[in-house]
């Protein structure tokens, strides 16, 4: 069965 | 066979660049819970210090822990180290995870 993600992705940021 | 442990490695960037030149992902809360380095931009700093790689989750920066820091935040910290005068270079204790 899959594994439910229950976090958000992350935004990238360009340093 | 055993399978080797992620050893952290202590990396010096020195500034040397109008950029530091590297995106992260990541932070507390999100799927990737640690900064992780997606792009290395050529000509920049990180680039030209040669020793940091995509795919490396950066543990530290000059010592200070980015481990519950968030997005927003580790991303404050990282642009303030690059842009002290009070430092030359950037220590980034980074690991390649397995």
């Amino acid at each position: 069965r899959e594994k439910r993600l229950t976090l958000p992705p992350s935004e990238i940021t360009l340093l | 066979s055993p399978v080797p442990a992620p050893t952290a490695t202590l990396v010096r960037v020195l500034k040397n660049s109008n950029t530091l030149g590297i995106a992260i992902e990541g932070g507390a809360n999100t799927r990737q819970p640690l900064p992780r380095i997606v792009t290395i931009q050529k000509g920049g700093s990180a680039h030209n210090c040669g020793q940091l790689r995509v795919g490396q989750i950066i543990l530290e920066v000059n010592g200070i822990s980015l481990k519950g820091q968030e997005h927003k935040d580790a991303a404050r910290i990282i642009a303030e180290a690059f842009k002290t005068k009070e430092k030359d270079h950037i220590d980034f204790l980074v690991f390649e995870p397995g």
